[in-house]
């Protein structure tokens, strides 16, 4: 008996059809299956296994798959939504839409304050805050007083903190991005709009019309 | 001397808080 290895048989665990991505997403058929080109690149990069590990996002982050992150480590845990330790095609695509440009603002602000709120308690906490500066300083090798950082970080809590309990909550994120609209702005990458230029070997190989 | 940097701002400017390296070949 012959063994024939079709073409389905060969999608990883966690892939999912286009067809059902994309109507779930602000993503066409023929972006998600450019998509299915960029994640298979990523999650082939360390361990060919057809799943995103921790280290493989690193690694096509930084080039770097040691160089722990907390960027990128919040990035990892939110795309995990099943908390498994892998980003599974789903995910990653469900996640990516949020960035896309046409995602609905709601949702970028919630994500944004998810990716914001380390320890997930719902609230973005001054400690939270000062660590993430400091991860950004570390990560760009600039030197600030720690009396400076201290003096940002209070400052940022004085005008987000309206109800001045010492601790950010969803509604006042929500109402400080809308006075700093710019706040969100790394939550759209305009390069999704272009995915499938940047993949387009799909092309050739689609089965779906869009 | 007053401080107007917001923290959220100089993160959400940071290049490593950023996904577009996932796009570079």
């Amino acid at each position: 008996m012959g063994c024939v290895l079709t073409k389905k048989s060969r999608r990883p665990p966690g892939y999912e059809e286009p067809t059902v991505l994309a109507a779930e997403t602000p993503f066409t058929v023929s972006e998600v299956e450019a998509l299915y080109e960029l994640f298979k690149k990523l999650s082939s990069s360390i361990i060919d296994d057809g799943l995103i590990h921790k280290e493989e996002l690193q690694l096509a982050l930084f080039r770097n798959r040691n160089r722990r992150n907390l960027f990128a480590d919040r990035i990892f845990d939110l795309f995990d939504v099943k908390r498994n330790g892998v980003i599974e095609f789903g995910e990653f695509v469900r996640s990516l839409g949020i960035f896309h440009p046409n995602a609905p603002v709601e949702d970028k602000i919630a994500f944004a304050f998810r990716l914001y709120d380390l320890r997930q308690t719902g609230f973005i906490e001054w400690d939270e805050l000062k660590e993430m500066v400091l991860a950004l300083l570390h990560e760009s090798d600039l030197v600030l007083s720690d009396d400076f950082i201290e003096t940002i970080v209070n400052k940022t809590f004085s005008d987000a903190d309206t109800k001045g309990d010492g601790k950010i909550d969803l509604e006042e994120w929500k109402e400080f991005v809308s006075k700093n609209p710019s706040l969100i702005k790394n939550m759209t990458l305009p390069y999704l709009k272009d995915i499938t230029l940047a993949f387009p070997s799909f092309v050739i190989s689609t089965e779906v019309e869009d | 001397k007053p401080v107007s940097m917001n923290a959220f701002e100089l993160i959400s400017r940071a290049q490593g808080f950023s996904l577009e390296n996932l796009f570079e070949k």
